[in-house]
């Protein structure tokens, strides 16, 4: 596993934000990027995705009102593929009965999808090595976050209590910082305290690049900061020999 | 507002001079006076809220004003939670042998 990796630093891979508006629909939102990023990887093409197909054909008939990211999935392998965002655009709600998936041309399609080992570093050695994953989260602090690296205090952002979907992207380590107790001790004359750095996970939302760090946000690694471990599902994509790549995440 | 001008935070001045900021930035109008008092009032306690994380937080983030400062946390839970998955979904975190004996 690397000590650092970014798909973003690696030209179309990564679309741009999406913005849910009012639709609850970060499921739909995280799967396509998942499948996305991946077909890119795979392929070394860029497409983008359509979202509202997804919403419109979920087999629960949730739509706007939330879903399973697996779900999602088999959504796609039910419609044997995804039309395209151009052809199918997102329009912020949810037309159940409505499914057009047989009108427009599938541009990208997947084999399976999977659930990681809830476990940090398979996570990291996942992402690095394959591309992006979806993970499920308690989105308690994200309604007030600003920017840099959440560490939830113990008690607050409760991992058992998941209900957003974002998609993993890369990790990382801040530079050397004090932390904020040794600012607090440093502040009350005690001894200058130790420096340390902070190993984090780089998540993109789906609230708009207006919010956060231009739409993305960094959270603890290592602690199973806000219940990142519980549901890390990512769709299968797989191109034929001749066609396949070899990609590396940026460091 | 005795005991209130002892307190950390904004003042009142200061929180409508936010508010107005906010306001500003993310392009928000509310429909009458009444409306306006209510977002000012949830506003306040969103930045009441981020103070509290701020302090407890154990990383570096910073929490502060946001495009949802003025919703409730019932508002924003309704309008960008994922209802469906919060909390437990069933069956998906069991694994086969956890201690159910006799269930598949």
């Amino acid at each position: 596993v690397p000590s650092t990796c970014d798909w973003r630093k690696k030209p179309g891979i990564i679309s741009s934000v999406r913005n849910q508006v009012t639709c609850g629909c970060c499921w739909a939102m995280a799967a396509v990027g998942n499948i996305e990023a991946l077909w890119a990887i795979k392929y070394q093409k860029f497409v983008e995705l359509s979202v509202q197909e997804l919403l419109d054909c979920d087999r629960c008939a949730n739509g706007c009102a939330g879903g399973f990211v697996w779900d999602a999935f088999l959504t796609v392998l039910n419609n044997s593929g995804l039309a395209s965002e151009k052809d199918y655009p997102y329009q912020g709600k949810a037309e159940v009965h409505k499914c057009q998936a047989k009108r427009y041309k599938k541009v990208a399609w997947i084999q399976d999808f999977i659930m990681l080992p809830e476990n940090e570093q398979s996570i990291a050695r996942h992402l690095a090595t394959e591309g992006p994953i979806t993970v499920t989260i308690n989105k308690e602090l994200l309604q007030v976050y600003q920017n840099n690296v959440i560490q939830p205090a113990p008690g607050t952002c409760d991992p058992r209590q998941v209900d957003h979907v974002v998609l993993l992207v890369g990790f990382g380590k801040t530079k050397s910082v004090e932390s904020r107790q040794a600012e607090a001790d440093l502040s009350q004359s005690k001894p200058r305290p130790r420096r340390r750095s902070i190993p984090y996970w780089i998540l993109k939302n789906s609230w708009g690049a207006n919010w956060g760090e231009e739409g993305y946000f960094r959270l603890h690694r290592g602690s199973n900061a806000c219940g990142i471990t519980k549901y890390p599902w990512t769709a299968l994509v797989d191109a034929p020999a001749k066609k396949r790549h070899a990609v590396s995440c940026p460091p | 507002q005795g005991i209130r001008g002892q307190e950390p935070g904004p003042r009142p001045l200061e929180l409508r001079e936010a508010f107005t900021l906010f306001q500003i930035q993310y392009n928000r109008t509310y429909s009458n006076p009444a409306e306006y008092a209510r977002r000012l009032e949830i506003f306040a306690r969103n930045l009441a809220r981020a103070q509290r994380l701020q302090e407890e937080d154990l990383g570096t983030a910073q929490f502060g004003v946001t495009p949802f400062s003025d919703l409730t946390e019932e508002e924003f839970d309704q309008l960008y939670g994922n209802r469906k998955a919060a909390g437990r979904a069933p069956n998906m975190d069991r694994k086969v042998g956890s201690g159910e004996r006799g269930k598949s």
